[in-house]
């Protein structure tokens, strides 16, 4: 199956979005 | 084994594996014994989704913050962080010791990595930990197969790109055997 690749920039810049509060 | 208790929620970005955190504190005194280890290792939380990660992250305390004798723990779910484990018992960890000051940011780039899937090793990780001991803190990324050679040099390559240490870093793999001795 396809794996979910992530780099750092991405999961840095969840870090704020609304859904992760 | 590999039960799933958590799921991403509606919106949510999934990460490839659930994953759990686990803190341990060493009770001054007592003896270091398999048991002990195990009773003094607590479970934060898990979660399945990258907005689940940051909310425990961002209300844990940073490495670099914490003090005495402390560990925390970040381990597919399912995976006990511990060598006794069947993940791990043919596994190994790749170690770098870091001097004061360092841990925080390593131990965020290396989780960041291993959440996002950077290594490349197909099911190889199982997890990493970051140590706060008196004069140096230790990370480390332990994976299942300690024999596997291409798989132990991905995971080293990985780690100096990631973690952007100085150049004079020193890395050493040990196996869970070895350990133990």
């Amino acid at each position: 199956g396809t794996r979910i690749i992530y780099d750092r920039k991405f999961l840095l810049d969840r870090r704020n979005s609304p859904i992760a509060q | 084994a590999k039960k799933k208790t958590v799921v991403p929620g509606a919106g949510e970005h999934p990460l490839q594996y659930n994953y759990t955190f686990w803190y341990s504190r060493r009770t001054p005194g007592r003896p270091a014994s398999s048991q002990s280890y195990e009773q003094n290792i607590k479970q934060i939380g898990s979660f399945a989704s990258v907005e689940q990660f940051w909310r425990f992250y961002s209300h844990m305390t940073r490495p670099g913050d914490l003090t005495g004798h402390s560990d925390f723990h970040l381990f597919k779910e399912g995976i006990k962080p511990m060598w006794e484990d069947d993940a791990n018992k043919s596994g190994g960890k790749w170690i770098i010791r870091l001097r004061k000051g360092l841990a925080s940011r390593c131990w965020e780039n290396l989780i960041l990595a291993m959440l996002g899937e950077q290594f490349m090793v197909g099911e190889e990780i199982c997890g990493a930990v970051v140590s706060v001991r008196f004069q140096e803190d230790i990370i480390s990324i332990w994976n299942k197969t300690a024999s596997d050679q291409a798989t132990t040099a991905r995971i080293r390559d990985t780690l100096r790109r990631v973690l952007n240490l100085p150049p004079n870093t020193i890395m050493e793999y040990k196996t869970h055997t070895d350990s133990i001795k």
